[in-house]
Formats: structure tokens, sequence, C-alpha cells
């Protein structure tokens, strides 16, 4: 399984938390504007959280995540 | 399998209960206003609880959670 | 496997039955309205029950439970 | 797989059978008007009596049960 | 895999039988009229007669027995 | 995988064949007009005849058996 | 995996030919017009002949088979 | 796996060709007009050669093959 | 997972390619027109080439190759 | 699982990211204008990132990434 | 899993890039115009690059590659 996310602004950021008992950030991927990401879950990642501007495509449609 | 989680406000709680004989909160997440989150089940989690105003994209459509 | 709920009143009530040779309620969620929950069925819980007025948003389309 | 049970009156039953060689009774759960349940089959649980005014949402449609 | 029995008239009846080598009746469930079950193939179990009014939901549509 | 045979007329006949390298009846069931049978494939049973007026309702649609 | 047929006259005919190194008929069976069979490929059947007048129902539609 | 091969004309031949390092003929069937052979892929048989005139129904569609 | 080829001229060439580390033609068959092969992908063919005017039916439509 | 990447202008650059407990990149591959290339997730790549104006197929439909 | 490359031109290249650690060219096919070829995804070969003028037909629908 995966999503693919294009960062519609500068800086978009893409965290990976890790799966497990604990919840923390694992790494943070920073991408510019129409740079486009395509990941998977993993052994090590089952949460992703994206802040800025992007769009995100996944199994259920599109969704659009807005800069705060 | 996944959900996907958009706040349409600041301060939205994601909270992720424990798998197993007990249901307790394992962890809490907060959202700000635009941002997305992509969560999947796991061995550590089995159920979750949203609070505060955002839309939630699952396999049976979309759910949206209101303030309380 | 996981159903949606959501609650469209205060203390909507989410009861998770045993799975195995006896059926007992081993957890119960208070949900209040605009809150909403996914919840798989797992190891230990094979039937859930609904008290109050909600929404369930599941594999065959979506039922509402109303107050007693 | 589940099936989704809402109560239409009150006292509608629910009995789980057994599965193995024999089939007796091993629970039964009452429901009041508006509650609704979702029941798995299981390890224990291979076949399920509904008795009383209810509605039935399963792989293949809608059942509705009436009062005998 | 299951079916779903919804008695038509009183006295329905649902008759499991053995899967193996030998067939032979292995159980009888009497449904009145309005009752609805929900039976499995099992281990013990790989035919299912029925006797009497009633509507069966299964994976291909749904099939009437009438009264003999 | 099962079929679903309903009788149109009295004494209609469902053969069992074996599975394995032989292949002989080792069951013969009865149907009188209105009943209905459900019947899986099997660890025994590989081959199923049908003599008499009936419908089956399978995989693939219906097909109705004539009388000879 | 299973194919139903249809005998539309006297005398169609079904032949089993072994799974394995070697082709051979390892089962004929007589059809008369109106009956049905039902047919899985097994560990012993890898391919069916049929002949005469009949209809196949099957995965990919329907076909019929005519006298020679 | 299978595929459906219906004769058009007298004389259609069916070959079977070995699986594994070598590629040699290991069965060929002759089918006269009219006549319908329902044929699996298999531990001996990875490909299969059709000559003469004859319609072939499988998992794309439908095929027919020519007179050479 | 299997293709289908329909020669649409004389000498139409399919070539089996070698599975593993190296690369190379293990197999080349011909067919004449109006001939047609079913192909599996197996443990000796990871990669298949056709030569000549043909038609291919698989998973995603058809795909004619032309003369060179 | 596979993407399928166009690219629409020169030095698009696609960057595989290792699967693990770390996140580097493991492989950059340059496509020239018109260059389609077909990649896998597997045991050592479990994110892509793409940079530059190229055209992304894949599950959920079609994706286009834009120069920086 | 396999795609499907249609050469619209002659000396189109068609590369298999090594599964593991590395990423190196394993095997290079030339088509001229109008061959086609099939090949899936292995053991070896987790990406697949190709250049010249080409239809490519996979899951997701047809891509055309260009000569650059
Ligand atoms: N460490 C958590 C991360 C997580 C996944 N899904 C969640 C949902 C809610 C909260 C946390 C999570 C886990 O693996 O289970
Ligand atoms: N600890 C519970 C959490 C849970 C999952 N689904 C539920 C439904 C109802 C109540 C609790 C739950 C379990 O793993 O089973
Ligand atoms: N303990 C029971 C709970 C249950 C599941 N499905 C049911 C249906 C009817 C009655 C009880 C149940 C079981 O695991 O089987
Ligand atoms: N004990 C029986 C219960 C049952 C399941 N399906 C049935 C159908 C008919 C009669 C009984 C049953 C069994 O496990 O097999
Ligand atoms: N004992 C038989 C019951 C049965 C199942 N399907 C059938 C079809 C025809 C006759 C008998 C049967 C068996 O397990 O195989
Ligand atoms: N004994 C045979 C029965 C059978 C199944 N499918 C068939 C098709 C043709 C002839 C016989 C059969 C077998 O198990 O294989
Ligand atoms: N004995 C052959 C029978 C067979 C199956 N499919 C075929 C196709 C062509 C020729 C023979 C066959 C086998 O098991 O493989
Ligand atoms: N012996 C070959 C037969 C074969 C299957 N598919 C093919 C495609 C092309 C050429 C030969 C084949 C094999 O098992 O692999
Ligand atoms: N020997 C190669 C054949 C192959 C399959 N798919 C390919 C794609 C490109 C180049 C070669 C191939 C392999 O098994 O992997
Ligand atoms: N090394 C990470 C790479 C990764 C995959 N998906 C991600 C999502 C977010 C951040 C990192 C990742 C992993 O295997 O899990
Ligand atoms: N050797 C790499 C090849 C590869 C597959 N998918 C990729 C995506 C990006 C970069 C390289 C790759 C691997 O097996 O993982």
């Amino acid at each position: 399984d995966y999503i693919i996310v294009k960062a519609l602004e500068n800086g978009v950021t893409i965290i990976g938390l890790t799966r497990g008992k604990d919840t923390k950030f694992h790494h943070t991927e920073k991408l510019d504007k129409g740079e486009v990401m395509v990941l998977q879950f993993t052994e090590h990642t089952s949460a992703i959280k994206i802040r800025g501007k992007a769009d995100m495509f996944h199994r259920y449609g599109v969704t659009s995540s807005d800069s705060t």
C-alpha cells in the first residue's frame, strides 16, 4: 500500500511516524513545489503526517492538505 | 488498512487505542487546520477516536467529525 | 475489518463483546456528539453493540442507531 | 464476516448457535428498539437466529425479520 | 460462506447434512413465520435442505422454497 | 463453492459423484416440489448430477434441468 | 473451478481426461436430454471433452456443443 | 485457469506443449466439428497450440483460429 | 498468467526468453496463418517476443504486432 | 506494485529511498524527454521521489510532477 | 505482473535493471518496428527502462515513449 504526495508549494513536509509501541517522528522529507513522492507503509512506518499545501492520491480518492 | 484524517480546525485530536485485552489510549496526535494524517491499523492500534472538526476518508466513503 | 461510528448525540455507547466461549462486555466507550470512532474486529472483540443516536458506516452501507 | 442487526422493536433476540458436532444455543442477546449490533461468525458461532422485528444488513443485501 | 433464510410460514425446517463420506441429517432447526437464520457452511455441514415456505438470500441472488 | 437446487416437481434427484480415481454415485437425495437444497463441493464430492425438473443457481447464472 | 453441462439431446457424453504425464480417458458420463451435471477440475481431471448437443456454462460465458 | 475450445470443422487439433526446460508436444487431441473441450494449464502443460477452424473462450474474450 | 497469440500471416515467431540472471532465447515456435497459441509465463519463461503479423490478447487488451 | 514515469523534459530525476530504519537515497536515475521507466517497490525501495516535469501512472490515476 | 511493449520504430531499447542493493543494467533488448515484447518483473528485474518510440500496455492504461 502506498500514497502519492504532490507538493503545491515549497517546503511541504512529509513525516514518517514509527510503527510499534511508541509513536515518534523517524523521518522528515521536504518537498519543493511540483515535486512528487510515492510512499509505502512499511515495517517502520505506520502513520504519515503531511504539512503544507499538497495533494494526496490514495485508495479512497484525493485529499488536499493546506498550509497552516 | 488505513484511514485519512484532514483537520478542518486547529487542535483536532487523533487517539490510538490499544489492541488487546485492555483498551487504553496509547497515543494522542494533535492536528492543526489543514494538516492531513494517514493512519494504519497495527499490532498496537485496533481502534481510533477522532475529536474536533475533521474529515475522514475511508473504505466506506467519507465521514465528518464535529467539534464537541 | 472495521466499522465507523459517528455519535449524533452525547453519551453514545459502544460496547465490545468478548470473542470466545463466553460473551461478556469487555469495554465500553462513551462518545459525545460529533465524535467519530473507527473500530476493528480483533482477537478480543467479535461483536459490537451500539446504544444511542449514531451513524454506522460499514461494508454493507450505512445504518443508524436510535436512542432507546 | 459479520452481519448487522438493528432492532425495530423492544426485546429483539439474537441467538448464537454453536459451531461443531452439536448445535445448541450458547448466547442470547436482547436488543431494545433502535439498538444496533454488529456480529461476526467465529470459532464458536456458525449460525445466528434472530427473533422479533429487526433489519439485517449483510453481504447479499437487507433482510427484515418480523415479530412471531 | 453463509446463507440467510427467512421463514414465510410457521414450521419451516432447515436441515444440516453431514460433511464426509456419509450424508445424514445432523441437525434440524424449526423456524416460525418471520424468523430469520444466518447459517454458515462448516466442518460439519456441507449441504443444507430447506422445507416449507421461505426466502433464501445467497451469493447468486434470492431463491424461494415453497410448501410441499 | 456451492450451488442451489430448487425442485420444480416431485422426485427430483441430486446425485453426488465421488472425488478421486473412481467416479461412482456416493449419495442420492430426493427433493419434492418446492424444496430447496444448497450443496457444496467437498473432499468427497467433485461432480453433481441433477435429474428431474429443477432450477440451479450457480456462479454463472441460472440453469434449468428438465424431466427426462 | 467447475463447469455446468446441460444435455439438449439423449446420449450426450462427458469425458474426463487424466491429469499428469499421460492424457487418457478415465471416466465417461452419459447424460439424457434435460439432465444437468456440475463438474469440477480435480486432482484426477484436468481436461473435459463434451460430445453431443449440450450447453456449457462456464466462467467466460456459455458455449454450445453440437452433435457430430 | 482453463480455456474452452469448440471445433468448427472436423480434425481440429489441440496440442499440449511441455512445461519445463524443453518445449515438446506431449499430447495431441483431435476434435470433430461441434465437439467442445475444456482444458486447464497444469504441471505438465504450459502452452497450448490450436490448428484448424475453432473458437476459443478465455479470460480475455473470444478468439477464432482458422484453417491453415 | 497467459497470453494468446493468433498468427495473421505465415511464419509468425514466438520466442521464449529465459528467466534468471541471463536472458537468452530458449525456444522458438513458428505459427502459420490462422493458428492460435496460448502461452503461460513459467519457471523458465519470463519474457516473450513476437515477430511477424499477429494479434495478442492479454490482460490489458489487444495488441497487434506487425511484420518487420 | 509498480509505477510508470514518463519524462516530459530532459534531466528528470527518479530517486529510490531506502526501506528500513534509515531513509537515504540509494539510487538516482536520470531520464531524458520521452523516456519511460517502470519501477517496482522492492526489498530495498519503499519510497520514490520524482523531480522535473514528468507524468506518473499509478493505481490511483495519473499525477504530473513539475519542474522546480 | 507483466507489461507489453510494442516498438513503433526500429531500434527501440528495453533495459532490465537489477533488483537488489545495486541498480545496474543487466540486459538490453533491441526491438524493430512492429515487434512486440511481453515482460515480467522477476527475481532479477525490478525496474525497466524504455528508449525510443514505443507503446506500453500496463495495468494503469497505455503509455507512449518517444524518441529522444
Ligand atoms: N506507533 C503507532 C502509530 C500509529 C499507527 N496508527 C495509529 C493511529 C492512532 C495513533 C497512533 C497510530 C502504531 O504502530 O500503532
Ligand atoms: N482492546 C480492544 C480495542 C477494540 C477494538 N475494537 C473494539 C470495539 C469495541 C470495544 C473495544 C474495541 C481490542 O483490541 O479488541
Ligand atoms: N463470544 C461470542 C460472541 C459472538 C460473536 N458473534 C455472535 C453471534 C451471536 C451471539 C454471540 C456472538 C463468539 O465469539 O462467538
Ligand atoms: N453445529 C453446526 C451449526 C450449523 C451451521 N450451519 C448449519 C446449517 C444447518 C444446520 C446446522 C448448522 C455446525 O457447526 O455445522
Ligand atoms: N457428505 C457429503 C454431502 C454433500 C455435499 N455436497 C453434496 C452433493 C451431492 C450429494 C451429497 C453432497 C459430502 O460432504 O460431500
Ligand atoms: N472422480 C472424478 C469425478 C469428476 C470430477 N470432474 C469430472 C469431469 C469429468 C469426468 C469425471 C469427473 C474426479 O474427482 O476427478
Ligand atoms: N494430462 C494432461 C491433460 C491436459 C490438460 N490440459 C491440456 C492441454 C492440451 C493437451 C493436454 C492437456 C495434463 O494434465 O497436462
Ligand atoms: N517449456 C516452456 C513452454 C512455454 C511456456 N510459455 C512459453 C512462451 C514462449 C516459449 C515457450 C513457452 C516453459 O514451460 O516455459
Ligand atoms: N532473464 C530476465 C528476463 C527478463 C524478464 N523481464 C525483463 C525486462 C527487461 C529485461 C529482461 C527481462 C529475468 O528473468 O529477469
Ligand atoms: N525508510 C522508510 C522510508 C519510508 C517509507 N515510507 C515513508 C513515509 C514517510 C517517511 C519515510 C518513509 C521506511 O522504510 O519506512
Ligand atoms: N535495485 C533497485 C531497483 C529499483 C526498483 N525500484 C526503484 C525505484 C527507484 C530507484 C531504483 C529502483 C531495487 O531493487 O530496489
